[in-house]
C-alpha cells in the first residue's frame, strides 16, 4: 500500500501554487495538512486509457462539520444530486471518495444507484453511515461508473489511508483527468497562539466555468 | 469540470462554515474560466475537523472568523489559480483585476467577463495588446460604469485612460506577453472602471490551436 502510494503521488508533477501574500506561511501537503484527516489515491482500473491513479480518498478522524458548494448546471451528475441530498440533512460527514475516469453525468436512475452503491460499500468498510460519506466523479459525460472495479478497489483504498504528505499527493493526483500537473496546497497560521492549519487539493483543465452555490 | 477537497482543524460552527465556503468559492473557483463551459460535476467539499484546539468559531465577525476566511480565501484561490494556469492547451495564466467599482461582486463580474473572452484570450495567445477587445469584454459584462472613467493596463503598460487609447509601447507590450507565455507565467490586466471601492479578481488562460485539438480528440 505504502508502495501505492508513494508511486501514485509522483505520477504527474505539481502545479505551481500562487498563494496570496497574508499572515499564513504555506507548509508541505495538501487535504492531510490539517490534523485529524488522511489521504490516499490509486489506480482503481476506471480509467479508459493508462493506469495513472483514478480513485482517491479523503477521510476524517472525527465527525467533521461540512460544507459543500456544487454546480448550478440543472443537468447536475448523480454525484451532485446525491452530495446536495446528504448535506440538506446532515451538518457532518466523515469521507469522500473521489473516482477518475466516468463523471456519472447524464446517466439517470441507474448513475444515481450506482452512488448509493458506492458510498455503502465505502460507509460499510469504515464502519460509519452511508450518509457521512460524500462523492465526487470526474471524466466523461454519459458514462456510468466503472463501478466493479471501484467497489473492488475499496478495501486497498481504505488500507492505503495515511496522515502523510504522500497520502495527500497521491489523492490529489488521482482525481486529476486531462490535468497536466497535480494541484495541491496548505497553509498555517496562528491565531491566540494556536496554529491553524488549512489545506486542500484541486483537479480542473478543461470544461472550466464553475458557477457554483 | 473542477473538483476541490478542502481540509481545516479549526473549530467553527456548522452554519458559520457554510457560509465562509460560500464566499470562498465566489472569491475563487467561481471566479476562473478556461473555455466558458460549465460542468455537470463541478464539487467543492470543505471539511472543518476542529482538532486544532483554536477557539470556536461561532460568528462571522470574529478576529478568528476573519482570520480563517482570509486563510480558507487564499487556499482556494491558490487552488483556483493553478487550474486556470493548466487550463487545456494554455501558454499562460491571465490574471485580471478590477478596481473603483461600486461592489465587489460588480468588479468579480467584470473582471470574469473580460478573463472568460474568447478574443481576449486569442489576443493573448497571439502576443497581441488588444485594448480594445479587454475594453470591450468589460463594457458587456452586464455591470454599467462610466466609459469615460476606463483604464486599462498591461502589467505596468498603460494602454487606456479616461476612456482614451494611449500612444504605447506597442513592441514592449507584445515582448510582456511574449515572455509570459515562453516561461507558462501570468499576464496581468488591471482594469479600472471608477471611483468605487469595489475590487475583484479573475483567473484564465489563453486560447491556443491545442484546446481544439484536445477537445476534438477527447470524447465528452
Amino acid at each position: 500500500a505504502a508502495s501505492d502510494v508513494n508511486e501514485a503521488s509522483s505520477y504527474i508533477p505539481a502545479a505551481p501554487i500562487l498563494l496570496p501574500d497574508g499572515v499564513w506561511k504555506q507548509i508541505p501537503g495538501g487535504v492531510t495538512a490539517a490534523k485529524g484527516f488522511k489521504a490516499a489515491g490509486l489506480y482503481g482500473g476506471l480509467r479508459a486509457k493508462g493506469e495513472k491513479p483514478d480513485l482517491a480518498l479523503v477521510t476524517c478522524d472525527v465527525d467533521a462539520n461540512v460544507a459543500g458548494a456544487f454546480t448550478t448546471n440543472v443537468v447536475a451528475a448523480a454525484p451532485v444530486v446525491y452530495c446536495k441530498n446528504v448535506l440538506s440533512s446532515t451538518k457532518t460527514a466523515r469521507a469522500v471518495l473521489i473516482n477518475a475516469g466516468q463523471a456519472n453525468a447524464a446517466t439517470g436512475d441507474a448513475g444515481y444507484q450506482d452512488v448509493l452503491e458506492c458510498a455503502n460499500a465505502l460507509a460499510t468498510i469504515l464502519q460509519i453511515r452511508p450518509e457521512e460519506v460524500l462523492i465526487e466523479s470526474t471524466g466523461v459525460i454519459g458514462h456510468r461508473i466503472k463501478k466493479e472495479a471501484l467497489l473492488s478497489s475499496l478495501p486497498r483504498l481504505v488500507n492505503s489511508l495515511s496522515p502523510s504528505i504522500q497520502g495527500g499527493d497521491s489523492a490529489a493526483v488521482a482525481i486529476t483527468t486531462t490535468d497536466l500537473v497535480s494541484k495541491s496546497v496548505a497553509i498555517e497560521y496562528e491565531v491566540r497562539g494556536t496554529s491553524v492549519r488549512v489545506g486542500g487539493m484541486a483537479k480542473g483543465s478543461g470544461m472550466i466555468h464553475p458557477n457554483m452555490a | 469540470t473542477m473538483l476541490g477537497v478542502i481540509t481545516t482543524d479549526a473549530l467553527v460552527e456548522s452554519d458559520v462554515w457554510r457560509k465562509m465556503v460560500q464566499v470562498a468559492v465566489s472569491r475563487s473557483f467561481n471566479q476562473i474560466t478556461v473555455d466558458g463551459d460549465t460542468s455537470t460535476n463541478d464539487t467543492v467539499i470543505a471539511f472543518a475537523s476542529g482538532l486544532s484546539g483554536s477557539n470556536w468559531i461561532t460568528s462571522m465577525n470574529s478576529y478568528e472568523a476573519l482570520l480563517l476566511q482570509t486563510g480558507l480565501d487564499a487556499v482556494m484561490q491558490g487552488l483556483a489559480k493553478s487550474i486556470a494556469w493548466d487550463g487545456e492547451g494554455a501558454t499562460c495564466l491571465i490574471e485580471v483585476t478590477v478596481t473603483g467599482a461600486e461592489g465587489e461582486a460588480e468588479a468579480g463580474k467584470i473582471a470574469r467577463s473580460v478573463a472568460a473572452s474568447s478574443l481576449v484570450k486569442a489576443a493573448v495567445y497571439g502576443r497581441d495588446p488588444n485594448w480594445g477587445r479587454i475594453a470591450a469584454a468589460a463594457g458587456y459584462s452586464g455591470i454599467s460604469f462610466d466609459p469615460n472613467n476606463l483604464q486599462i493596463l498591461l502589467g505596468d503598460i498603460m494602454l487606456m485612460d479616461g476612456g482614451q487609447p494611449l500612444a504605447f509601447d506597442r513592441v514592449a507590450a507584445s515582448n510582456y506577453l511574449i515572455n509570459a507565455g515562453e516561461t507558462h507565467g501570468t499576464v496581468e490586466i488591471k482594469i479600472t472602471v471608477g471611483n468605487g471601492p469595489g475590487y475583484g479578481k479573475a483567473w484564465g488562460c489563453d486560447l491556443s490551436y491545442d484546446y481544439v485539438k484536445i477537445n476534438a480528440e477527447y470524447t465528452t
